[in-house]
């Protein structure tokens, strides 16, 4: 029922497929029942955000905007040469474009406030990232990164201490304590053979990491798979299929409006704005709470490659698609009642030290660690989220190594795909891999790392160094898990979704930022330059005014005879233009003290001591003689 | 790419350095004062704080100090032998793609 004049919207099949019903994101019931993403902020990192343009000026937040290429308050984009620094502005048509203003199209959330943070426009540091990632971070809700590493194949990186440093500070302090929530892409590598668990962002525990399906929901052509990915949301595929509508920058080559946003860019911006709707119903979800709710309610569909496996906990995983599609009615209808996690609990094993040889398939090097129940007492972690492996070895060619996880339920999970494209002699050192594949299961139990040599190379190569297991989880149990299941299914018919019913909401902290107002370069530049004017000016009129006083007394010293004043001609006294000013005399008053007085006979209007008025009797003493009775008698030094 | 080498590269020719300080629970204005004093030490400028990052601090070196391996290394001896330094890294140009 909700309509919109905005020309492009009917070709935004994400939000409302007409041609095939069902291959969108769901969300028109919640837009019905007036959920839009009022209230919440969510800040594209990126490329820079065209903020002046019609469809994203009305809900831009400047309080939440920076750039830290220009280290100004301002992210607008800067043209290039290749007129490619509208991704920025793509991405934040796609959360939070604003309708029924007969432009372009329409956001997931076109009620929240959409900020920018530029960054990727130039030489970019672990600490400009870190800045980047706490940027504002009392007023954005949601940080939306549709970036990374390179994605060819072959790169094993992510965030460093300092970007690694941020995200936690971000999950403990954003968000006024609840915990900044970070999405990032999951990757454009398809082609090259790469896996998402090269990728730190993608695999950190701290970001939720969304992949991309086109219309008909299968994994396009440039996506990667992993086991950390949570979900997928739509984007563009092949040639034949549509891409992403949405608002584009006028710069350049930009129109305001595009038809071509694809990649896994396109989806995580999605995500971001399907969180959104999350937070309006439901503001004090804790970053954790948001994980949760996109596990139990993504939903899994008909692909035969997708290779979907239900874990013990009852939720289907595939590599390809994670949990499986987003869809905002379920979303938003679990956040509506959800209430929050039991606190994040994690047990690490102790650095295994193996030193063993890496076999080529089809055999393999099996390693065991068994946690058991008095591993995790103190922790009080009973169920798990994420699990992570770091590991070190060496080998000649790290794209040959295989390495595969099994959680203690049996449930597998290809951690670290071969990638033919890695020819890296260094192999891995303390690098971590994850999964969320065991999600809801107990945490209890023997874990299995595999690793196998599926190189071409005669000698086995390979060498596992150490290896260390990490679970994240909380305290909650199987029974509570199928509880939840079951409590959400009750809410998705929508009885909840409406003003009268709510949950208690606590307020969240308030937490002081880094009141770091540096002054921007620009801004110096303005007051080293109204400053120096300032001097400037006020030494020439200081010399002036010592030059010109040294003049009036180098041409009148009276010492001995009556003091000439220049005679003031009749003629200028009439016309009025004689000068108004007459230099500062001192006069010996009756009492000796010396007093300042101006020339009463041309001073008008001021007050002069009243033995100078005219109604007074003579006084016996010549210097109460008012002056035109003094006619000279008067010494004065001028 | 992120990460090309171009103007408004922190400190010169991109240089900096982030450091730890090793008393993070020490007060705000004290660890910057700190911050200052290692930075002098190492012959360089504190930049400010990292972001929101309690106890991390950027350092430049001075406008015009010519990019010298010499100085790298000399900064790099300072800061790994200052008791009050916890970590450190140099910062390097980081590749990043749009995706």
């Amino acid at each position: 029922s909700v309509h919109f004049n905005d020309p492009k919207y009917p070709q935004q099949w994400h939000l409302n497929n007409r041609r095939s019903p069902g291959r969108d994101i769901n969300v028109t019931g919640v837009w019905e029942r007036n959920v839009t993403g009022r209230g919440v902020t969510v800040v594209v990192v990126d490329d820079g955000v065209e903020h002046t343009i019609q469809d994203i000026a009305p809900n831009y937040s400047p309080e939440g905007s920076y750039d830290l290429n220009s280290n100004d308050p301002d992210p607008m984009p800067h043209p290039d040469a290749e007129s490619g620094n509208h991704h920025g502005t793509r991405c934040a048509g796609e959360i939070a474009a604003a309708p029924n203003n007969s432009f372009c199209a329409v956001g997931v959330a076109f009620g929240s406030r959409i900020a920018g943070i530029r960054v990727l426009d130039g030489p970019l540091t672990d600490s400009m990232e870190a800045v980047a990632f706490n940027k504002h971070y009392q007023i954005n809700d949601i940080y939306s990164c549709s970036w990374g590493p390179d994605d060819d194949g072959k790169t094993v990186d992510g965030p460093h201490q300092l970007g690694r440093a941020a995200l936690q500070h971000g999950v403990i302090a954003g968000r006024r304590g609840f915990g900044s929530i970070f999405v990032v892409a999951s990757g454009n590598g398809g082609q090259h053979g790469d896996n998402c668990n090269y990728d730190g962002y993608a695999n950190s525990v701290y970001t939720v990491t969304i992949g991309a399906v086109d219309e008909e929901g299968r994994m396009p052509f440039y996506a990667e798979e992993c086991a950390s990915m949570l979900a997928v949301t739509f984007s563009g595929g092949d040639k034949m299929l549509r891409s992403i509508v949405t608002t584009d920058w006028d710069l350049q080559k930009g129109t305001g409006c595009t038809e071509g946003h694809t990649g896994t860019s396109a989806a995580a911006p999605l995500a971001a704005g399907m969180i959104a709707l999350m937070l309006q119903v439901r503001p004090c979800l804790t970053w954790r709470d948001v994980q949760h709710i996109i596990v139990f309610t993504a939903t899994q569909y008909e692909d035969r490659r997708a290779d979907w496996v239900t874990n013990e906990a009852g939720f289907s995983h595939s590599h390809q698609h994670g949990f499986g599609l987003l869809n905002a009615w379920r979303l938003v209808n679990a956040a509506k009642i959800w209430t929050s996690v039991p606190y994040l609990a994690s047990y690490a094993s102790p650095v295994l030290r193996e030193d063993k040889a890496v076999p080529r398939a089809p055999h393999a090097l099996e390693v065991l660690w068994n946690v058991s129940r008095t591993d995790l007492e103190m922790s009080g972690l009973k169920t798990l989220e994420h699990v992570a492996v770091t590991v070190s070895i060496s080998h000649p060619r790290r794209g040959s190594l295989e390495l595969t996880l099994f959680c203690p339920s049996g449930m597998m999970s290809l951690i670290g795909a071969p990638r033919g494209m890695d020819s890296d002699p260094n192999g891995f050192n303390d690098w971590t891999f994850s999964t969320v594949r065991c999600w809801g299961e107990r945490a209890r139990g023997t874990y299995r790392l595999v690793v196998r040599d599926v190189g071409d190379e005669t000698p086995q190569a390979g060498t596992l160094r150490q290896w260390q297991l990490t679970l994240y989880g909380s305290a909650w149990t199987p029974v509570d898990i199928r509880d939840r299941q079951r409590l959400l299914e009750s809410a998705m018919s929508g009885k909840y979704l409406h003003d009268g019913f709510t949950l208690p909401c606590p307020p969240g902290l308030k937490i002081p930022e880094e009141d770091s107002y540096t002054i921007t370069p620009n801004t110096l530049k303005t007051l080293v330059l109204v400053g120096s004017f300032t001097i400037f000016w006020t030494v020439y009129y200081m010399l002036e005014i010592y030059l010109s006083q040294r003049k009036v007394a180098s041409r009148r010293v009276c010492r001995s005879g009556p003091c000439h004043w220049p005679q003031r001609s009749q003629k200028a006294r009439e016309e009025g233009t004689e000068l108004e000013s007459v230099p500062l005399c001192n006069r010996k008053d009756p009492e000796g003290g010396e007093t300042e007085r101006e020339d009463p006979a041309t001073t008008s209007g001021l007050l002069v001591p009243d033995l100078l008025s005219p109604d007074r009797s003579a006084p016996e003493h010549p210097h109460h003689l008012p002056p035109d009775l003094l006619q000279g008698e008067e010494e004065q030094i001028c | 790419l992120a990460g090309t080498d171009g103007p408004g590269a922190q400190g010169l020719g991109g240089l900096s350095w982030a450091v730890h300080l090793d008393s993070p629970e020490g007060a705000e204005e004290a660890l910057e004062q700190q911050a200052d004093a290692v930075a002098r030490a190492a012959g360089l400028l504190n930049a400010g704080r990292v972001g929101e990052l309690h106890g991390y601090y950027v350092f430049v070196p001075p406008a015009g100090q010519q990019r010298a391996e010499a100085a790298r290394q000399q900064v790099e001896a300072v800061l790994a032998g200052h008791e009050a330094v916890r970590w450190h890294s140099e910062q390097r140009l980081l590749r990043r793609a749009k995706r």
